[in-house]
């Protein structure tokens, strides 16, 4: 399983459709101050359900919906995809449900009337389904592996149970 | 169960002392479980005694030595459960330029494994990058990316 | 007393405000306090907008926005109560390359009236220092200074 | 008034009796990661009481004598100083003492023990007293001047009432 691309619409201040591809190796992300790069970052969080709304640096869950600028109206949904695309072909089966193909998408949506839907391959489920795919499908994918802007000492500073967590989530 | 943490424990211990040490050439580091006798529930400690230096309270590191131990227990853990991906913001920010080129050195051999997005203000590690994106916001408030080297590309005039 | 409260609020506030539109190039910011009536006890409120942005909560900002932001109200205070020195540790490190420079001029402007130490890792930050010393622990674990370059010595053997 | 120099014995990782002298204008501290210049600014924190344990990232007040290394013991005691030299001659009285001539020399003793003893000019006193006399020097020093590393953002992330501490000790 290999990540593909991002895609996303009305995250943050990705105001219109954005797709990024990944490589393999190191893809850097650069760009001066305040031009969206944790914002970037914070969209993968998203997708993934790892980001709670005060990681994502907002107050409330709608914050991540455009919020307008001085000539832009503010959007009214957030949409952002993480594809993957699967080496090995075996069909993954969720709840009756089979994936399979070579492609697998996750998806999430957020209406600013707080509706929130979660997609895998265009079929809707929940968070806790999104984690057993990619878990099936060989993600191993795990929250510490994003490590915020600034928060790179939050282990040290974590107490002795927190840090347990980590451990566990490896394990 | 307790069997498994205790293998995962043990195996990211070595593999996070291992690292610490390439990182800092020397010194020690690693974890303790503050109760051994209850592996479900117990917390976990930490210490970090960089070369030379007499062990201390994690506390009283500096920002760059922080930020290096952590890295290493982060390859640490990646080194006995590989992760598909991993997003890195500005974890070079706090080092200095010797412990920049060790910590590209090190991503460089993990990304076999990994695939790293690295946000960077730094030069040395745009440098290490192999597809570089840049995002920019032309129009003020919205951001767009654009893509400036790919992979085989020499530095021509992608930078 | 509240009447003193209420002048150096004010006064800092538009003292931030003009700094904070030198530094962004535009854009708005100021304090508010929560409870207008009650000078003596009230909470104090900020908002930030850079340029062509919307007005949010001021934990959306940037890294480098946030340092820049606060750095504008350090100054903005020194301008209405000047502090003979002040020290400033890795304050630059969230700051791209045109930021460095705008923070660098602003101090090198203030330092008419406060002596700044600067602790930094930035090639650009460390130039524009009339005084340059540098921290080594030869002996492991042991700090020694060095002085490397002093006012109107040229970039000769000092550095 | 102007801040001439700082000298330290025993501070953290200066071991040795260390003097930097500060000039004019911008003073830059450079090195490798570790090597102390953090500790430098810490101990100008400390001799004016603007430290607690906890801000000088120790957990205990002693956590600031230099603790040994694989070479050598630890200090018993830790001393450091900060020297102003005054530009007007004014005397100041400080409770029927009086501080005169060119120099204001401010100093700080810890011992193991955990006694710890401020001069001014040699003469004992109150951490009170060296915030009145600094005061009355023209000194105008507030602790919002003494910027931590990783620090620069706490402003905007304080409570409304602990921001307001800051401009009360500008008024
Ligand atoms: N919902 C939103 N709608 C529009 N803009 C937003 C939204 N949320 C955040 N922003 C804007 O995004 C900007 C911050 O972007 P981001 O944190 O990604 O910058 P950055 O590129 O990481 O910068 P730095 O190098 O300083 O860390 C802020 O200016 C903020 O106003
Ligand atoms: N009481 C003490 N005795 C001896 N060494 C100490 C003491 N307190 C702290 N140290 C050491 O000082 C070092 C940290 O120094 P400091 O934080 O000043 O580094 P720095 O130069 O600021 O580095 P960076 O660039 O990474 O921020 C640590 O390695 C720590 O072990
Ligand atoms: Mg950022
Ligand atoms: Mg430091």
């Amino acid at each position: 399983l290999r990540l593909d691309r991002l895609e996303m619409t009305g995250f943050k201040s990705f105001a219109d459709k954005t797709s990024v591809r990944f490589e393999e190796g190191i893809s850097g992300i650069v760009g001066p101050n305040g031009c969206g790069k944790s914002n970037l970052a914070d969209a993968i969080a998203w997708v993934l359900g790892s980001g709670t709304a005060l990681s994502l640096r907002g107050e409330k869950m709608d914050d991540v919906i455009f919020s307008g600028t001085r000539t832009r109206r503010p959007s009214g949904v957030v949409e952002a995809t993480l594809a993957f695309s699967r080496t090995d072909n075996e069909p993954i089966v969720l709840k009756e449900t089979e994936f399979s193909g070579e492609v697998l998408e996750i998806s999430r949506k957020l209406y600013r009337s707080g509706e929130s839907v979660y997609t895998v391959n265009q079929r809707r489920c929940r968070l806790k389904d999104i984690h057993s795919v990619l878990e099936e499908a060989g993600l191993g994918f795990a929250s510490y592996a994003l490590i915020a802007q600034g928060k790179i000492g939050w282990f040290l500073r974590a107490k002795p149970v927190e840090r347990r967590s980590v451990i566990e989530e490896a394990a | 169960s307790s069997e498994k943490f205790r293998e995962a424990f043990e195996a990211i211990n070595l593999h996070f002392n291992e690292i610490f040490q390439k990182l800092f050439g020397g010194g020690e580091c690693g974890m303790r479980l503050l109760d051994e006798e209850d592996l479900l529930e117990s917390g976990v400690d930490i210490y970090a005694q960089p070369p030379g230096k007499k062990l201390q309270n994690v506390r009283l590191l500096s920002g760059g030595e922080e930020a290096l131990t952590v890295f290493a227990l982060l390859m640490g853990i990646f080194t006995y459960r590989p992760s598909r991906f991993c997003v890195l913001d500005e974890v070079d920010a706090p080092l200095d330029d010797a412990n920049v080129t060790r910590f590209t050195n090190l991503i460089q051999q993990m990304s076999e494994q990994t695939q790293f997005i690295v946000i960077t203000h730094n030069k040395h590690t745009m440098k290490t990058a192999n597809t570089l994106y840049g995002i920019t916001m032309e129009e003020a408030g919205v951001s767009q990316v654009v893509s400036v080297k790919f992979p085989g590309q020499e530095n021509g005039d992608g930078s």
